[in-house]
């Protein structure tokens, strides 16, 4: 990252927009620039409070010359300008680009608005071509995260963040995890029940999805109901009705995981929806086709996988590898056989990635470990599959054989 | 895609040319073949392209891109005077 070498002395800044463009909905300028400056208060006690009279920061979307010297140049080329702390801080966009909310074309307002707003608190252009600061506009990321060369610099000008959010922390990890505490971690141990119900469970083990929300509890889902899992079995008081911890939500979701910006995405049929902890993070379910364009619809599973922290998605014989920050993010060489992934069964039911750092994959009754750094299920006594039931869900008695 | 004309006002639009400005109005400003090779060297050092200090086709492709239109390089205080 690079600093400019000015900043507010104040973390409590106020903004206005003089000029909204002609092509969205004053609401939806609105809210998207309230979430582009929320980029940064994430990672730090900066506040900033729409307004009206004086303000620290003015934004405003205006054409060709506009007064300040340095004029637009139409429809792509320059997108939008602001300046430094020193200099007022106020962003400009140029009102002739076609700016667009949550869709691949056009030109995300979200994601210019909150690299403006690096400048408009003091950050040069990074040389990280993955940071929010480079300054080449990149496509429309639908699971944006700000990346830590950013979050390095925004700190380095205004601290970490003290004050308690109401959002969730987000996980800032890269998806790498220490090896060294992975040998040192336990498989989960077989445990009676702990005063949950897992009736279900232990009838039928075979689950819907399973995923670690950002503050790192487990949930099963099956059907309309979900349960959350402790280290070694299933925590009392569930199961509990999905809808009522994910308002909105439908049951019988094929897949979900949560990525590094702190949200979890779930799947089912052709729809996905986005939630920051037990909060719909906008306007959902989204079609998968326009938020994951190139990722099939009705898919098994979905993992973040450690390896290299990217989103695969695993439907049948086959899986696809999603990096939202390529473009096109599914490269042409997809779908691959699962068969790849050595050891790992066709049609999964769902996997993720547990806190000793392995990515579990479930499958009927069974589940399998798969090693990130050997590529490979574990070849390990009792042997892969193991029963979910004994060994997740607290059941009493594993089967024969198992 | 930037001619070479084109190129330099690139470079001097967004603070590779160092002092040396150049606009639409004062296209005939002489850069001399070094500096312009030291711009696109830095140029492409920032995008994190091959460094060949041409203005070949990857450095081209990467001065199309859309992009933000504050300076990539905001000096470093050097000709600043001493107070």
């Amino acid at each position: 990252y690079a600093l400019q070498g000015s900043r507010w002395k104040v973390k409590n800044l106020k903004y206005r927009i003089t000029k909204y463009p002609s092509n969205l909905k004053r609401s939806a300028v609105d809210s998207t620039i309230q979430k582009a400056f929320n980029v940064w208060s994430e990672y730090t006690d900066l506040t900033f409070t729409p307004s009206s009279g004086n303000v620290h920061i003015d934004i405003r979307f205006e054409k060709g010359e506009h007064g300040d010297g340095d004029p637009f140049d139409g429809p792509g080329g320059t997108l939008a300008h602001a300046y430094f702390p020193v200099y007022g801080g106020d962003a400009h966009f140029d009102a002739s680009e076609r700016w667009t909310v949550d869709s691949y074309s056009g030109t995300n307002l979200f994601q210019v608005a909150a690299h403006e707003f690096g400048h408009s608190l003091g950050l040069s252009h990074s040389d990280v071509r993955e940071a929010l600061m480079a300054p080449f506009y990149r496509g429309y990321d639908p699971v944006f995260s700000l990346n830590e060369d950013d979050i390095y610099g925004i700190q380095a000008l205004y601290g970490k963040k003290t004050k308690k959010s109401s959002r969730p922390s987000y996980d800032n990890d890269d998806g790498d995890y220490d090896e060294s505490n992975v040998n040192n971690r336990k498989e989960p141990a077989p445990k009676p029940s702990s005063g949950g119900s897992n009736a279900d469970l232990c009838k039928d083990p075979k689950i819907d999805t399973i995923f670690t929300s950002a503050d790192g509890q487990t949930y099963v889902f099956k059907g309309d109901k979900y349960w959350r899992l402790t280290d070694t079995s299933i925590a009392p008081g569930y199961p509990k009705p999905i809808s009522s911890n994910w308002p909105g939500l439908p049951g019988n979701i094929d897949a979900a995981f949560t990525y590094k910006n702190g949200k979890t995405y779930f799947f089912k049929g052709s729809k996905y929806w986005r939630y920051v902890g037990s909060k719909m993070d906008g306007a959902y379910p989204k079609e998968i086709s326009a938020g994951f364009t190139g990722i099939p619809d009705n898919i098994d599973t979905a993992v973040v996988w450690s390896g290299n922290g990217k989103i695969y998605f695993y439907k049948g014989t086959k899986f696809w590898r999603f990096d939202p920050s390529a473009r096109p993010p599914v490269k042409s060489v997809y779908p691959k056989p699962i068969s790849n992934w050595e050891g790992l069964p066709d049609n999964l039911d769902a996997g993720f990635q547990w806190s000793n750092g392995y990515t579990y994959f479930f499958k009927d009754n069974g589940y399998y470990r798969f090693n990130d750094k050997a590529f490979a299920v574990d070849r390990v006594s009792p042997a892969f599959p193991r029963d979910s039931r004994y060994w997740w869900f607290g059941c009493e008695n594993a089967p024969e054989g198992t | 895609a930037p001619s070479t004309q084109g190129a330099l006002l690139y470079l001097s639009q967004y603070g590779y040319l160092g002092a040396t400005h150049i606009n639409k109005n004062n296209s005939g400003a002489l850069v001399d073949e070094k500096t312009f090779q030291k711009g696109i060297e830095d140029f492409q050092m920032f995008a994190g392209l091959d460094i060949t200090g041409k203005l070949d086709a990857q450095t081209i492709e990467a001065m199309s891109l859309p992009r933000c239109g504050v300076k990539d390089k905001v000096g470093t205080g050097d000709n600043r005077a001493k107070r």
